[in-house]
């Protein structure tokens, strides 16, 4: 099965360097096989460097910059094997408004292929959602759901 | 395949039957903090098989059931369940439907119960289930609060799971 | 200097049963020594309970309610041995809206005591300044220091 | 003691001089992902004394010189200095001075050198007059991105820091 890890690791490999430049709207991005020869064990390094930078360790990456990364990866994945559904919680956290716009776009993209669903606190992602439920606490300790905007309702 | 609805009753701060319908595309949740949203990703979690407490925030397994707040008793009792609709590529058995509801429960005994359209079943057949419609046994598809940056922040030998989930 | 550490124990214990009270509207919180016996060792377990809720382990708290609990214990023991200057680094990110007002209401207080300098992205937190630096990267790869807005011409 | 003015030159990505102002009160400071704005914490860190690498985001402490940009060549020295004004509490060597100014460079030859009002000094005369001025050795008044929750995090054993830097 070697050849099954190495044909999906090439194939990620490729996906993470085109949804990298997406997110970043420029740079480059590698996956590094740390021990080529022995395939099953390896660990993977990550080469980020974002547009006009120098390339350094991911470590000293930003923490929106690793947020970013970190979802080209998983997307990335994803697009290489679908899931029927994606659910994300919070993974917009760390991101600053036109981040959140890049990533919500290329949700929006992949929504046609799979069902999303994200738990989120910015305005950005919840304006991009089809359905937007809300949970209330009002009743401390017991949660409810409260209203459902649906897509058509949100245009009117 | 595609999520149709989940209802939850007595699933950590859900005391009370909740219904969550899903379209096709983008569900967005919202809410303050602490108000329930990543309860409803456990519930999902744990309705499709999780078998660590840990993963679910609790330190045993019966923390998933509501617990009591203020003004309420703890329940006995939790359940969730997962109906799927348009599941292509299955087994012959459950190909004659179209949808299918996925149950789980938990008793404050330690007593579970695992049905599929409201047959008692095992963990296995949920599992083989979700395999046979691409939902890969170890869940990557749901991304826990606070896990996004923990996958570059980890060591190269523990990102090996995303390529094997896909190989 | 068992002394030393117990005193600053039970000091730091009032003070974070008093603002984590103020930061949850409500609720009770403890500090615990796991092993009192052996004072100078001992772990120290953290009880948090919001408004209304049953008191479970912290690990069950939602993301935004540890986020409060760490910066309730944090102010607290800052409280009891003020530090000239405090530098938060997007503290505020997992908290919504209503708690980002109670989080920067309790600094605006503090700030009379200490001088504060808060990295963030929230609005919230950025119209409670006294003063506004911003950072940008015009430059791929080179930071600068833009507009200061200052009290008087955010007023303005 | 209050921070009066931070100067970067060559640290991160502060690659031409640098300055912020500092009121008393509030200070905020926004931007851009990947701005710059935890750098500004970093150098906060270091001038006062950080000799941890990993502390500040390195694999090693040349990592926080200026190490190029698309545009530009790295640098060969990365220097902050740090003024302080209404310093009480301090022995008398420094009692006179109403502002003091802290420096640190470090060169890409490994060289590293310490300023108190342009004097060179050594790092453990920094950390005696943080220590006099109220700031503890650990800069525990410095709260890093992402450290806030980790707190909670952490295992009981992990938190005894905060008690025994107040004792
Ligand atoms: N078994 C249980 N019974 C009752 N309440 C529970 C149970 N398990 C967890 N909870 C409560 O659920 C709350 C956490 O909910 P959750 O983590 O879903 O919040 P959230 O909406 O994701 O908030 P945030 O925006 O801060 O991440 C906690 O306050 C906890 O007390
Ligand atoms: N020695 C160096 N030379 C040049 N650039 C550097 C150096 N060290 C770090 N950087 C750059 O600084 C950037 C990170 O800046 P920083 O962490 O301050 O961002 P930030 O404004 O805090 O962003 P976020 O809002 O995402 O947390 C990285 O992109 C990194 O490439
Ligand atoms: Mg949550
Ligand atoms: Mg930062």
């Amino acid at each position: 099965t070697i050849e099954l890890f190495t044909r999906s690791f090439n194939d990620i490999h490729e996906k993470f360097k085109e949804v990298f430049n997406r997110l970043f709207e420029g740079g480059r991005a590698e996956l590094v096989l740390l021990d080529p020869a022995n395939v099953l064990e390896s660990g993977i390094e990550i080469i980020a460097q974002p547009r006009g930078k120098k390339v350094q360790s991911i470590t000293s990456l930003s923490g929106g910059e690793k947020a970013l990364t970190a979802i080209a990866l998983l997307f990335a994945a994803f697009l290489v094997k679908p899931s029927p559904f994606c659910m994300l919680d919070e993974a917009d956290a760390p991101l600053d408004a036109s981040n959140v716009m890049r990533f919500t776009r290329l949700i929006r993209e992949m929504s046609s292929m799979s069902q999303f669903i994200v738990i989120t606190h910015k305005t950005g992602t919840m304006e991009m959602a089809d359905a937007l439920y809300g949970i209330t606490m009002d009743e401390p300790g017991c949660s409810k759901v409260v209203s459902v905007k649906l897509r058509e309702a949100a245009m009117a | 395949m595609q999520l149709k609805s989940l209802n939850m009753l007595g699933f950590k701060s859900f005391f009370e039957k909740t219904t969550l319908n899903f379209q096709g595309g983008v569900t967005a949740v919202v809410g303050p903090n602490g108000c329930g949203k990543s309860n409803i990703s456990d519930a999902i979690r744990w309705v499709l098989g999780e078998q660590s407490a840990k993963h679910l925030r609790g330190d045993k397994m019966e923390d998933v059931i509501f617990n009591g707040s203020e003004s309420r008793k703890p329940l006995g009792l939790a359940e969730v369940n997962l109906t799927l609709t348009n599941v292509s590529g299955l087994p012959s058995e459950f190909g004659q439907y179209n949808e299918i509801e996925i149950t789980r429960r938990l008793y404050r005994s330690g007593e579970s119960e695992y049905l599929i359209n409201k047959i008692p079943c095992r963990l296995k057949d949920i599992r083989d289930l979700m395999m046979d419609a691409g939902v890969g046994a170890k869940l990557h598809a749901i991304i826990e609060q606070d896990r996004v940056k923990k996958i570059i922040e980890s060591k190269p030998e523990d990102r090996r799971f995303l390529f094997e989930e896909v190989a």
